[in-house]
């Protein structure tokens, strides 16, 4: 474990803690995307199926719950919890998950490192991970006035992206066991690219202390 | 797990 892996654990924690604490104490999502949300708890459930099978450590096992828990409750509190259901953005909130969904189970069928069942899902997980925000910033550049929480959240998961691809790097020189195949690396670093527009914006208001707008 | 692919992370 090295200090960029842990960094984008914990900005990746504090993501799904801002999430909740919207959700828990203003019982607001607006401005949330529940296709990304939904899209988030089918990447976990089907990267962490070697939950119950394969240890690697007790960190490991904690944030697999964390990250399987979080998730679904999440999904949960915007579509059943009778407040928090309201405030959800709806009639914006139009991408299609399954345009997402199928195309990247067909590539993850077609590249993979094995032809079982769980390296497939695992890898289906990667490539679904790597565009699972679209929906969200598509809400975001719909939406008005996006709220400090929701602008946070999407900061902390950016954020989260940038310093897994600074763990690579290090990785890759300090680690000899450790060589990455193109998967991990072409998925990661297109996931992170879908971030750098929205990272401008937020930095440029934040910096000129204005509510952040994204241009449409 | 092996590391070599990033099993190990999450």
């Amino acid at each position: 474990m090295n200090i960029f892996r842990l960094a984008g654990d914990m900005t990746h924690l504090m993501s799904i803690v801002v999430l909740l604490l919207k959700m828990h104490t203003i019982k607001s999502c607006a401005g949330i995307s529940l296709k990304t949300q939904e899209l988030y708890a089918l990447v976990f459930i089907t990267r962490y199926l070697d939950i119950f099978t394969d240890f690697v450590s007790l960190y490991n096992t904690v944030m697999k719950i964390f990250f399987l828990g979080t998730s679904i409750s999440i999904v949960w509190y915007m579509r059943y919890h009778k407040v928090v259901k309201q405030s959800y953005d709806k009639d914006h909130d139009t991408f299609r998950h399954y345009f997402l969904i199928l195309p990247c189970f067909l590539l993850a069928l077609i590249i993979n490192d094995e032809f079982t069942f769980r390296e497939v899902l695992w890898t289906f997980s990667l490539y679904l991970e790597a565009v699972a925000i679209i929906p969200q910033l598509v809400l975001l550049q719909r939406t008005k006035n996006i709220d400090n929480l929701t602008g946070n959240y999407v900061f902390f998961l950016g954020a989260y992206r940038g310093l897994y691809i600074l763990n690579w790097i290090y990785r890759y020189f300090t680690d000899s066991h450790y060589r990455r195949k193109g998967i991990t690396w072409t998925s990661g670093i297109v996931q992170t690219l879908l971030y750098a527009d929205f990272f401008y914006y937020y930095i440029r208001s934040w910096r000129r202390n204005e509510r952040l707008n994204l241009p449409a | 797990v092996s590391p070599d692919n990033g099993h190990d992370e999450l």
